[in-house]
């Protein structure tokens, strides 16, 4: 059980370095043992470096840093553990243009072996999308599927969806 | 292996019975604020056999049946099916399409049901962990819970390493 | 001091309603004294009821719903207690295009009066600005001002920022 | 009265002194993730008196001068200067311009001037506080702290609108 861990946890270490270089564009980060002499019961402590910055408390972070960490780690752990379905509510709300593009080129690469059910706010994630599903509430309260069109490319290349009740 | 389609039926603001389709890959839920995309999530992980009515928004099973509008009355129970698509047997269980159902009346019970069979709560997690589906681990981000994990103490993030473990 | 407090209380209370009806287009809320009997010690309870929907915990609320509860609650503090100056940080990420809208309609009209600095990535509030200041970081990581111009109109009736280095 | 001009000098990631204007009404303030838009606010904050570290993302004083980069060494000392237009004599001091000034070193000590003279900590605080402007009140609505108001317990909720009153 105890080499089970640390087999795991060694590929997820290394992934989410990985996937933190990818969604910054460089930079570092590790996760580490707080206790390496005590495997069995030792916390993990994340150190993420930016590129450009130096490395800093994660509390420190802006939202959107903390956002990409998080979901660099969240990566991470599913390229080590895959499992076939990975709901993400919002996960996105905090980016930025150029950071939503990165998510959004990860995501693309793990909808490969994973099926992904994404709520988001974010166009750029809903380009992404194979498929949209519209929540609407009608007038007393109650939820519907509403089918979605989208609205061909504008001329940002940004779907627009239109709602079709 | 992926969830194919979600029925929900008198779960928080789905009062009239409402069928979803997903495909592989990457779906979007959008829609307006308030509408309910956040409740299908919450009606994916219910159905799975969540027990932590507070990760529900909730604090007993009541909440989360749908309890009445301007314009509708309340109802008398929540039912919920998640069906998957099987065939390359993720789940250890010998059918292509495995539905997972969770009904909920106001006096707190709760029936699960596999493939139409009554079971138990157990069995439904036992078969969910036999696939690697830990409702506790990355499966789902919550709204507002992206960078969780850079909050919670060393400790408890080893855990979450864990669970997905 | 006692007196103070329930005139400055009854003042916020209508204002929090006021403005609530204002965000959602409707419905109804109200600020309570958990314990009237005691209004020196007493604490305060919100309830809300959307329009169409009936009354519900907090907790139950949409990410978006809880934004504009808060909202309705911040100005109707700043009308009872005008300040000169509000810095709001990332306050309308969770809020629609509709939301969007009604927020901006509030914020116009508070700012005849109170100084509003207001960090956004929401494209509804930042054409609400009188002024704007563009934020860049330099590859050696030093925050700078930027001039930010306002890329016209689009098709859409939204400004674009546009940053000049 | 309104906060005309902000001078950052050496904190956080505002290595370099960096004026900004302010006019009445609403300021918007733009840019990608991480380049410091919340460290305005923190600024501002901080500049008027902010104890709390932990509110400003850090637990010690150091922690919000420039650390350094990769392209630029540490600095030694912050200092941030807020200038308030106040010919309504809002603050109830003699003056049509108000500059506070506050000045740390990596020693920890921390220095305050009122339009150039040193004062005490507690001055700065009894003059804003003469003018209604409470930093624990609703003046700053941090990153993410948008529905805090909704999470708080009854009694802690009533000790903010007591802040602001
Ligand atoms: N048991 C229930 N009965 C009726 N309505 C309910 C129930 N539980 C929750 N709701 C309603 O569901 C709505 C919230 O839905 P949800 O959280 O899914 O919104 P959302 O689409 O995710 O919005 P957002 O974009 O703002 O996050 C609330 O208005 C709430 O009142
Ligand atoms: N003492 C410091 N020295 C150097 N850099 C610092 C210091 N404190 C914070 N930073 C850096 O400032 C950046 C965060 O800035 P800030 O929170 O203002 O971003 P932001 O513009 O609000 O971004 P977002 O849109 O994601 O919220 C981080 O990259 C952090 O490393
Ligand atoms: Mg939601
Ligand atoms: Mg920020």
């Amino acid at each position: 059980v105890q080499d089970e861990f640390m087999r795991t946890f060694d590929l997820i270490r290394s992934e989410f370095r990985k996937y933190f270089r990818m969604l910054f564009g460089g930079g570092d980060a590790s996760l580490e043992l707080t206790d390496p002499e005590d495997p069995a019961t030792s916390g993990l402590e994340i150190t993420a470096k930016l590129p450009g910055k130096r490395a800093q408390r994660l509390e420190a972070l802006s939202g959107g840093e903390r956002s990409l960490v998080s979901v660099a780690l969240l990566f991470a752990m599913f390229s080590a553990r895959p499992g076939p379905i990975c709901v993400l509510d919002e996960v996105d709300a905090a980016l930025d243009e150029a950071n939503t593009e990165r998510f959004r080129h990860i995501l693309h690469d793990f909808a490969q072996r994973t099926q992904f059910i994404v709520i988001t706010h974010n166009p750029g994630t809903i380009e992404e999308a194979d498929s949209i599903l519209g929540v609407s509430m009608s007038a007393n309260g109650v939820s519907e599927l509403v089918s979605v069109r989208m609205n061909g490319v504008d001329g940002n290349g940004a779907a627009a969806p239109v709602e079709i009740p | 292996m992926y969830l194919r389609e979600l029925e929900i039926h008198g779960f928080k603001s789905f009062a009239r019975k409402t069928k979803l389709e997903f495909g592989t890959g990457v779906t979007a839920v959008i829609g307006p604020n308030g509408t309910g995309k956040s409740n299908v999530a919450d009606a994916i992980r219910w159905a799975m056999g969540e027990q932590s009515m507070r990760s529900l928004r909730g604090s007993r099973t009541e909440d989360v049946i749908f309890g009445g509008s301007s314009g509708r009355s309340r109802s008398g129970m929540a039912q919920v099916t998640v069906t998957f698509e099987n065939s390359d047997n993720w789940l250890p269980i010998d059918f292509d399409k495995v539905g997972i159902s969770r009904r909920a009346y106001r006096s707190g019970e709760n029936e699960y049901r596999l493939n139409g069979s009554t079971v138990r709560l157990k069995d439904i997690q036992d078969l969910l962990r036999s696939g690697g589906i830990a409702l506790g681990g990355s499966m789902v981000i919550g709204q507002g819970e992206v960078d969780a994990a850079l909050s919670l103490r060393p400790e408890h993030r080893r855990l979450l390493l864990e669970e997905g473990a």
